[in-house]
Parts: C-alpha cells; sequence; structure tokens
C-alpha cells in the first residue's frame, strides 16, 4: 500500500528526508 | 593475447541483407515504442485517457483477476486460527518481514485472532513521538519519492509521469455529493468563542482555529475565498484544475509517496493539521505498488483503487491519497463509516469516482478537522 501527499505550501518548502529513507508515524517529512 | 590483437588480420564481409533488415525494423519499432509511451492520448473533453502501460510482464500482471485474488486473500487471512498457533505463527511472520512486536499494543500475540487482525494492529500510545515540523510522516514505510508539481504532472519514477486531475479527480459541477455522517467522537460541534477568538474541540483537546489550520472558513459552507492576484495551477485549463482552488502567490505545489511494506504498521495518521472537506472514492485495480512494479507500470497510483482525501491546511490546498494494492485492497477511514473499499464487480473506467463531503462533521469548519498525527484509519488485508 501507498499514501501519496500532495499540497500547497510556501516555495521555501523543503523536505527532510531522502528518497529511500525509512519513515515513521510522526516523524518529521518537511518544515517552511 | 598480444600477437592475436596485433597479427590477426582484420577481414570485412558484408552482413546478409536480413539481418539488416531486421536490425532496422527493431530500431524503428524501440523508437515507435518509446514515443508511444510519452504520448498522453485525450479524450473528447482533453482528459487524459488512463490505461496500462508498461513491458510486457506488466501486461501479463494486468490480466490476473487480481480484485478477485484480493478478496479471496483478505477472506483466508479473517479466518480465526487456533490459539495455539497464534504466538508461533505472528512470530514467524514478525522475523519473516521485520515487525517490532516490542511496539505493538497486546503482547500477548494470542489476542490476535487471525493474520489480518494482527496485520491491522495497534501500536503503544507514546511510541511514536510527534514532531514538530509542519508536516509529518503520515505513516511508517519508505519514503519513495518527493519533489515539486511542474505542469500538473506527479512524477511517479524518474522521467515516468502521471497527471495530478486523473490521481485527484476533476471537478464535476453538478452532480451531487454525499454527506456523510461522522462518528460521535470525530463530531466536531463544542465551538466556543473566548476573548474572541473561536476554539475547536477535538476528539477532547481544545485548539484554536488558528492553531488548528490558521484560518476559520465562513459559516455559510462556501470555500476559501480566493483573491484576483492569485495564480492559476493551469492556466489554460483552470476550470479543470484538480484542487478546485488557485496557488496562492509564492507558493507551489508539492508531492511525497511513502511506500508501506507488509511487515509495517498498516495503520494511517494525519500528516498535518488540516481540515478535510471530502473524500472521492476511485474504484480501479489493485496492482502491486511495491518500488519494482512503480518503475515499470506507469500510471500505477492513478490505475488503482484509492480514496483522494481533498481539503486544505495553513498554507492552502491540501490532499491525502491512500492508494489500495493486491494484499490491501481494504482502506479504513474511522471518520467515514459509509466507504466501502474492494467490493465485488467490476470497476469503472479509470478516473471516475464517488464523492461525499464531510461538512456535517464540522459546519464552521466546513469539513473534517484533523491534527498532526491522530489516527485516520488504516491498510486492511484482502
Amino acid at each position: 500500500s501507498t499514501i501519496v501527499l500532495v499540497f500547497e505550501a510556501p516555495a521555501d518548502f523543503e523536505f527532510a528526508v531522502q528518497a529511500g529513507q525509512k519513515v515513521k508515524v510522526g516523524e518529521r517529512l518537511g518544515d517552511v | 593475447i598480444i600477437s592475436a590483437w596485433t597479427e590477426t588480420p582484420t577481414k570485412w564481409y558484408p552482413l546478409p541483407l536480413a539481418v539488416g533488415a531486421l536490425l532496422l525494423v527493431a530500431i524503428q519499432y524501440r523508437k515507435k515504442a518509446k514515443r508511444a509511451r510519452k504520448e498522453v492520448e485525450v479524450d473528447e473533453d482533453g482528459m487524459e485517457i488512463i490505461k496500462l502501460k508498461g513491458p510486457w510482464h506488466v501486461h501479463v500482471i494486468g490480466a490476473l483477476p487480481l480484485r478477485n485474488m484480493s478478496r479471496l486473500w483478505g477472506y483466508v487471512n479473517s479466518l480465526e486460527l487456533p490459539v495455539w498457533f497464534r504466538p508461533w505463527g505472528f512470530r514467524l511472520y514478525a522475523f519473516a518481514f521485520g515487525c517490532n512486536l516490542d511496539e505493538i499494543e497486546h503482547e500477548d500475540l494470542s489476542t490476535y485472532p487471525s493474520l489480518g487482525a494482527f496485520f491491522y494492529r495497534k501500536l503503544k500510545p507514546g511510541v511514536r513521538p510527534v514532531d514538530s515540523a509542519v508536516l509529518v510522516s503520515p505513516a511508517d514505510g519508505t519514503m519513495l519519492h518527493f519533489g515539486t508539481i511542474k505542469d500538473l504532472r506527479v512524477e511517479q519514477v524518474k522521467g515516468i509521469t502521471y497527471s495530478l486531475d486523473a490521481l485527484l479527480g476533476v471537478e464535476r459541477p453538478g452532480s451531487p455529493a454525499s454527506v456523510i455522517s461522522t462518528p460521535p467522537e470525530y463530531h466536531n460541534r463544542d465551538m466556543s468563542i473566548v476573548d474572541d477568538r473561536e476554539f475547536a474541540n477535538v476528539n477532547g483537546i481544545e485548539y484554536s482555529l488558528d492553531q488548528l489550520i490558521g484560518i476559520a472558513t465562513p459559516t455559510s459552507g462556501t470555500t476559501t475565498p480566493t483573491t484576483d492576484s492569485d495564480i492559476p495551477l493551469q492556466p489554460e485549463n483552470k476550470r479543470r484544475s484538480a484542487s478546485g482552488k488557485t496557488c496562492k502567490p509564492g507558493n507551489a505545489l508539492f508531492f511525497s509517496v511513502i511506500y508501506l511494506a507488509p511487515g509495517d504498521y498498516h495503520r494511517f495518521h494525519s500528516p498535518t493539521a488540516w481540515v478535510v472537506e471530502k473524500r472521492r472514492h476511485f474504484v480501479g485495480e489493485l496492482y502491486s505498488v511495491s518500488p519494482y512494479m512503480a518503475k515499470r507500470l506507469e500510471n500505477l497510483f492513478v490505475l488503482n483503487e484509492r480514496v483522494a482525501l481533498l481539503g486544505r491546511w495553513k498554507h492552502g490546498f491540501f490532499s491525502m491519497i491512500p492508494v489500495g494494492a493486491t494484499n490491501v485492497g481494504s482502506i479504513i477511514l474511522n471518520f467515514d463509516q459509509a466507504l466501502r473499499t474492494n467490493v465485488r464487480g467490476r470497476p469503472p473506467p479509470p478516473g471516475t469516482y464517488s464523492e461525499a463531503v464531510y461538512s456535517a462533521a464540522s459546519p464552521i469548519l466546513n469539513g473534517q478537522p484533523l491534527i498532526a498525527a491522530q489516527e485516520m484509519g488504516g491498510f486492511c488485508l484482502g
């Protein structure tokens, strides 16, 4: 199964993860 | 070797004509196939026609009765297991798929009656601390891909894209949407005004609307007003933009894809504080969504059965799309008991969906408010 997020954010929004990285519920994905 | 390299005479001779012709045909075929993969076919309304594209083994998989297999898989895994077998069986499963048994709610494995129940296990309170960032992970899994959306195309893997409109569905003016009654624990009618600020009660915790979504919508139920200075998401075809809204100046559209492997905790949580205004249920196929298939099957995420949850957060449009797969075709939403996925029957053409709105959950917020990391639902076997 997969979860896709699509969202609008300020252009300076940055993801705090790398492709292929393991993530867990509540972990930081990105911030402005 | 040196003498063979230097002393062997080079003898040139012409290839047979048939070999040359075959080579040319093969090169031409590859070029044509590559062009066909990049071309987007559209219907009379200008909408992309979604169909199975990929190498031959993808077409073989596509010919299998995946939906029936998924429901059979779900039925088999809902069968009650003998109590003596459960701890052994679930420990073996946990070992094979890397589940951490220290963090599950019920340490006594014999309390899970079936593999399906174990698969949909809950975690102990507090084992997943919530970061203070504006966007947190909605699930345990692997971040497959992320980035910005350009020209309303979302990148599935490098070089392969699919249409955002196809993923989220386009607005259908005049088509009726059912109003969903949420369970009592999700009701959000406890609005109060303290010091000129409105407060909302979400599951017993009080939040100001500023905290919750940054803005409050009018009680009339209209959508967030946009200004003349807003930048259209799709200038040439604004009417059919997926979100039905515009992107604020200085904003951009982003996407991320998280893959949940079979051993992962399979409930999903809210990735931020937002309001879910509507859901669109797309009944589709149930291909595997493993990274192997994502690299080979184009339009995978718009062919599969999925539930697109559309709403808003403090920066504008926000959506979350749980996508089903062969082994986990059932998607559950805690606040939407009317939703039924992976039911018997032939799926309608790709792109068609049934829509429901959550305006009854909170008349002031015009949708279902959720806070970061709040449990929303999950994926079940079959």
